[in-house]
């Protein structure tokens, strides 16, 4: 699998999430 | 597989903080090393270096602050690589986009906008669009302009509005004056974020001009004058008059125009304006007299040369302006009118002999100058050649008696000059003598060489002095005599009935029997013209027959006969025109039918004595009642006139005698003389003239009709095509004597089969009831069926009739022609049983009959 994430900041509680936005599976 | 913009960045704004934005894995990693790379605008294509990534582990950063006005968004390209640089993986793509801040302020497209508006718009009224646009990111709130009028010049009252969101300028009121301000100037500001105050503004100016209407009325400076003018002179600048007017200047609503409403009536005055000034310019064209006008008022009015505007149109009155004009008297001295006299002068006349009188007229009393004489007007002479004349209060006098060689040296004529003084006004006046010379003779018209004595005429302004020779009283008596000639000149004039006197009178043609003239014999007319017979109109007849059967030659004959038969009784005949009628003399509503009268027919019926005129206006009558009778009803419906000569015959239709050719010709040999002529005719064989009139008329035996004349009697309605048989065309035509007269009546084809014309034709009155019968004659096709029935039957049930044989599958041509005797029997109708398989069938009937009651009957079964 390939794929990206990108950084989702919550600027609230200062969090960081990565969120898999794109993908392509074999 | 998806796509979205899976990371954001602001612009304008130190992103690098949120670093690593974002980050790339391949499973292959597990495997074999793996690197990662990322491509595209931003990166290794300008502007470079704004991602880059960590090849080892995927992340992605953002390295530099972005402007979103200059790349939007970005996309990246993730590939992952194995050891040897391929692909190991699709590459991916990472879209960011830049989120935009409101970093651009409104733009005006023009410093100042132009607009020009004119004063007493309505309310609302567009004066102009102002323009700004906003760099930011279009439908967000960063570029969403508000617009705002903050300041307006003159600033007495808010004139416009402005459309925050288009930016339109638009007429607050209908209060815009231009007299009053004639140009604003507005100062506009536009805010993005739709006006809100954290938004970023720009201002523009507006100039808005006000045009000129002509909403002012002009008026004259003063509302009177008074100017006083000598008479009898001119004046380029009598008056000037101003015209004020508060619109624009040198506009066409302020240049005024001054006219006369009265008092001009002479032309003596005319106005001239002065487009710079506006002032008007009174001048004299025309010299007024004091003797006639000593006083008098002008009216003026004054307007513009546009016309006013709407808003104040209904305030206009017309203002009156007086110019009183005093008209000052000149003595104006004496004139001699006429500017010349003659006199005559011969040579017995002895010194001092009065030639005449000569004086000038006083222009101020209009009377002789001779009243005056010795006190205020003196004559001299003027010119005076030889100085043959002295003057002396007028009265011109021979100063001596004129010599031959004065005679000679004036060359029989003297002219000169008298002139009239008036001293004190110091005016003077010329008039002209003119003097002939009698009684002189040279050397070569010595009296003594010749052997006549010279006549002498003269004759002197002064009535008193006509003088006659013998020769001129002998000129008097002879024209007394030629005078006295002229009565009996006349009365030999009057008798115009002797043959070949009275040239140049012609007799009026009063329906005298007489007038039925030598034209009206039977017998072909020259040059194959259609007959046509004009009924004579017996004076206080009121029967007026309108048809006349003219497909005969001896249609003539039957008409001339018949009048004459009938003499001043009951009088019946025709008129039937083939070719419409139009004469010079025919009234214009007359010329609205197309078609002409022959000229050669109308010729030879008003050289009948024929009163075409009464003719003309009857038809034109009758036509027009008959087309008032009923609106919808076609006025050529009424009285049959066509005129399609020309346009193609449907001789095919009625009996033309081509078809002829096809058959068994040995039948006309069984016709009667005339059709058997006709006969010949069509096959092109020789033939004699026409017989002579017979004298012998109504004939006694049956007589063939003209097939030709048939063809030409079809010809005259339109309703019968030339070339298909398809229209039936029937007229009947029965005139009883009295009351009630029936008109030609065009009946449509109620079938729709071919070419079937029925005529009739009574010339008679009494129970006569003639009829015809077709019965199923569809598919008919030439036949021509002709009866005459002539009679002067009395109370007899005479039924005009011909019978025909069943036609089916018959041959195409059948011709009877029956003549009724007088006091026989007959049979009741004329009937043509089935001719089927038939067309082009013409059925002639006609009944003559001096009795009253006829009516006539045609039928056609459906």
């Amino acid at each position: 699998e390939f794929q990206i994430q990108v950084r989702d900041h919550n600027a609230k509680n200062g969090t960081i999430k990565w969120h898999s936005i794109r993908r392509q599976k074999r | 597989e998806w796509i979205k913009f899976a990371a954001a960045c602001r612009e304008g704004e130190d992103n690098s903080k949120r670093n690593p934005i974002a980050k790339i894995h391949s499973d292959c990693a597990a495997n074999q090393p793996v690197t990662y790379r990322i491509s595209g605008v931003g990166i290794d294509q300008p502007p470079y270096g704004i991602f880059i990534i960590n090849q080892k582990t995927g992340e992605i950063n953002i390295t530099s602050i972005v402007d979103r006005e200059v790349t939007p968004f970005f996309i990246i390209y993730c590939r992952a690589l194995n050891a040897q640089g391929q692909d190991l993986e699709n590459p991916l793509e990472l879209r960011v986009r830049v989120m935009d801040i409101n970093d651009n302020p409104p733009v005006f497209s023009m410093t100042t906008f132009l607009g020009q508006i004119e004063e007493n718009s309505n309310a609302n009224t567009l004066v102009m669009k102002l323009n700004a646009t906003d760099a930011d990111e279009p439908n967000n709130l960063n570029s969403m302009i508000a617009f705002k009028i903050i300041r307006q010049e003159p600033s007495d009252s808010p004139m416009f509005t402005i459309n925050r969101k288009t930016g339109e300028i638009r007429t607050m009121n209908n209060f815009l004056d231009r007299e009053q301000y004639s140009q604003y100037s507005l100062v506009v500001r536009g805010s993005d974020r739709d006006g809100g105050a954290d938004g970023m503004s720009a201002e523009s100016e507006c100039s808005i001009t006000i045009l000129d209407v002509n909403d002012n009325i002009p008026y004259l400076e003063q509302s009177s004058y008074d100017i006083t003018i000598e008479e009898n002179t001119l004046h380029s600048q009598l008056l000037q008059i101003r015209v004020i007017d508060l619109d624009e200047e040198f506009s066409d609503n302020w240049k005024a125009i001054i006219f006369f409403i009265s008092g001009n009536e002479g032309n003596w005055f005319e106005i001239e304006m002065n487009e710079r000034t506006n002032v008007g310019t009174l001048k004299v064209v025309k010299p007024l007299d004091y003797e006639a006008v000593k006083n008098l008022q002008l009216c003026i009015g004054v307007r513009n040369v546009a016309e006013f505007h709407q808003s104040i149109i209904s305030q206009y009155r017309l203002t009156v302006t007086l110019i009183t004009v005093t008209v000052l008297n000149v003595v104006k001295g004496c004139v001699f009118q006429p500017g010349s006299k003659t006199f005559i002068v011969d040579s017995r006349m002895e010194a001092n002999h009065t030639v005449g009188e000569f004086l000038a007229t006083d222009c101020e009393t209009g009377q002789a100058t001779n009243k005056f004489k010795n006190v205020r007007y003196r004559y001299v002479m003027g010119n005076n050649p030889e100085n043959l004349l002295v003057v002396d209060s007028g009265i011109i006098t021979l100063r001596n008696r004129v010599t031959m060689e004065q005679y000679e040296r004036l060359n029989k004529r003297y002219e000169g000059t008298v002139l009239s003084i008036h001293d004190s006004l110091q005016r003077t006046c010329t008039g002209t003598i003119i003097m002939v010379l009698c009684g002189f003779w040279t050397t070569t018209e010595h009296p003594t060489t010749s052997t006549e004595k010279p006549v002498t005429l003269s004759i002197t302004p002064n009535v008193d002095n006509v003088h006659f020779g013998p020769a001129g009283i002998g000129l008097l008596i002879m024209g007394f005599l030629v005078l006295g000639l002229v009565p009996f000149l006349l009365i030999s004039c009057d008798c115009g009935g002797a043959p070949g006197g009275g040239a140049g009178f012609e007799p009026v043609p009063e329906c005298s029997d007489g007038a039925i003239h030598t034209w009206a014999v039977e017998g072909p007319q020259p040059g194959g013209i259609t007959t046509i017979c004009v009924p004579q109109m017996p004076p206080g007849n009121a029967n007026v027959i309108e048809y006349i059967d003219n497909s005969g030659v001896y249609t003539n004959e039957y008409c001339g006969r018949e009048m004459q038969d009938l003499g001043g009784g009951e009088r019946t005949t025709g008129f039937e025109l083939m070719d419409g009628v139009k004469t010079s003399a025919a009234p214009e509503i007359c010329q609205e039918y197309s078609g002409t009268l022959r000229r050669n027919s109308m010729r030879e019926c008003r050289d009948g004595g024929l009163n075409m005129n009464f003719m003309e206006s009857y038809f034109c009558q009758k036509a027009y009642a008959y087309a008032d009778e009923d609106e919808g009803r076609p006025s050529n419906d009424c009285l049959l006139i066509y005129d399609i000569e020309g346009v193609g015959s449907p001789a095919g239709s009625v009996g033309c005698c081509s078809f002829i050719e096809d058959l068994d010709e040995s039948f006309l040999d069984t016709l009667g003389p005339k059709f058997k002529k006709l006969a010949d005719i069509s096959l092109g064989k020789e033939i004699d003239s026409y017989p002579d009139p017979d004298p012998s008329w109504p004939p006694q035996s049956t007589e063939p009709i003209c097939p030709q004349h048939m063809e030409q009697l079809a010809s005259g309605h339109p309703s019968i095509s030339p070339h298909f048989g398809k229209t039936t065309v029937i007229s009947e035509n029965a005139y009883p004597s009295g009351p009630g007269v029936q008109h030609p009546m065009l009946i449509p084809d109620p079938l729709g089969y071919g070419n079937i014309t029925v005529r009739e034709s009574y010339t008679t009155s009494g129970t006569l009831k003639p009829s015809v019968h077709f019965h199923d004659n569809q598919q008919a096709s030439n036949v021509v069926v002709t009866e005459r029935v002539v009679g002067p039957i009395s109370g007899a049930d005479l039924h005009g009739m011909l019978e025909i044989p069943a036609l089916r599958d018959g041959t195409n041509v059948i011709v009877t022609e029956r003549v009724i005797a007088p006091g026989s029997s007959l049979p009741n109708s004329l009937t043509i049983p089935n001719p089927r398989e038939t067309s082009n069938v013409v059925v002639t009937e006609r009944v003559i009959q001096p009795t009253s009651g006829m009516i006539g009957n045609l039928s056609i079964p459906p």
